[in-house]
């Protein structure tokens, strides 16, 4: 489904050259379920953000269903990331002035999606993750776990072959936590979605099929987790 | 040093009032050392900010070292808030278009502290929490748990005799969680700083001396952790 080749990602910043990825090479398969753990700082939501298609590797190739995204220029690729990924940021990345439900909405209104049809969907979504009460709330009227909801649900509301979360329970309680990773684990099971997980929490990367431990740039050790 | 008397917080929102708080009563006192957890949307984070100054209540009242703040103006709130309390922001806040040391040193400049030396102990604070290689690095080119870490660093700063942390580990990983919550727990016990954090994860909370429970915009339990 999502295949890096070999990436690196340097960023530049006046004469000295921060190597976030040195050298990653992951699949990631249909319907796979992988936790990616790691220090701060290690690089994980740097290869997020390339496994996501929301930034272009350094050196290295990144192919979704076989193709090289690298031919594709920047409209294109913002349309395969509309029909096949959801993407929750660790930032979550709402927009401030607008409220839950048009943020939900907002990966429907790129794909054409009839006003009515959009705005039902994204009250299914929010509803998925209780906060059907908050539909009109904007995001700084929310607290920080409302917030990391409410982007879950805008990841979720196209309904994505892939789904790709960067620390999603990072601001959630324990019932909160596990409602959202019941919802992930479903799609997972029922729907055959790939979720892939960055964690900071042990357990939370325990209920994952593959853990993935990310260090300095590079993949340290993928482990497989046993058949339960 | 802190007290929160029958205070409660609403937010008026076209016609719809939502209750954050509903009457809480609490005290911090010198040199404690207090978790505060509790489902999302509870009102932690709404009680954070009322005990640290950055917010009054709707009703009841606020004392800081037995002073009632509701009679201080906006610049005295302000002024006894940079000299006595330290804040971590469960999203951060940090100035996105300054460097880690200038977001750090902020609080110094409010209080006169000549230049050089500012920058001098704002260096040694983002030592301490390892990020002493990105003093010159803006918040937007750094990861989540660098960002929080930053935000540490800038409410440890100015040697606060209380502390408030929302959530402070949230983005970390175990070894740099570990070493934060040294420097919090070594501050409280060697300088006598009253430490109040939010968490959501219980081995965090399992470390304070007592765990304020909250649900519903009140606060459901004190339980006194048993001597070691
Ligand atoms: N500016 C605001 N306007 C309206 N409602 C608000 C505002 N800020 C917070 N709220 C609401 O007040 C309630 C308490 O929020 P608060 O941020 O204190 O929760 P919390 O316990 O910190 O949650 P979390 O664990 O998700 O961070 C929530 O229902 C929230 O939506
Ligand atoms: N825009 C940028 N410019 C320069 N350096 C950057 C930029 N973005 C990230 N970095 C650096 O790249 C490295 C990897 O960052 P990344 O955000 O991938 O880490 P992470 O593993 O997600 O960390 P965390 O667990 O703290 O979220 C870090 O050292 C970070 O400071
Ligand atoms: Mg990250
Ligand atoms: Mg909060």
């Amino acid at each position: 489904e999502i295949e890096a080749v070999d990436v690196t990602r340097s960023y530049r910043m006046d004469g000295v050259s921060v190597d976030a990825l040195r050298g990653v090479s992951l699949t990631i398969e249909e319907g796979d379920y992988a936790a990616i753990i790691g220090p701060s700082g290690s690089g994980k939501s740097t290869l997020m953000h390339l496994l996501g298609c929301l930034d272009r590797p350094t050196t290295g190739t990144l192919l979704v269903g076989g193709r090289d995204v690298g031919t594709l220029d920047d409209s294109e690729l913002a349309e395969l990331r509309n029909q096949t990924i959801g993407f929750v940021f660790q930032s979550f990345q709402l927009l401030a002035r607008t409220t839950a439900l048009d943020n939900v909405a907002l990966p429907l209104v790129y794909r054409g999606v009839r006003r009515a049809e959009r705005r039902k969907r994204a009250a299914e979504a929010l509803d998925a993750v209780n906060l059907g009460h908050r539909v009109g709330h904007k995001p700084t009227q929310m607290s920080g776990g409302e917030q990391q909801r409410v982007a879950i649900a805008r990841a979720l509301v196209g309904e994505p072959s892939v789904l790709l979360a960067d620390e999603p329970t990072g601001n959630l309680d324990t019932v909160n936590g596990d409602e959202v990773m019941g919802i992930l684990e479903r799609l997972n099971k029922e729907r055959g979605v790939a979720v892939v997980l960055v964690t900071h929490e042990a357990d939370i990367a325990a209920r994952a099929r593959r853990i993935i431990r990310v260090r300095d740039g590079l993949i340290e050790a993928v482990a497989e987790a046993p058949e339960p």
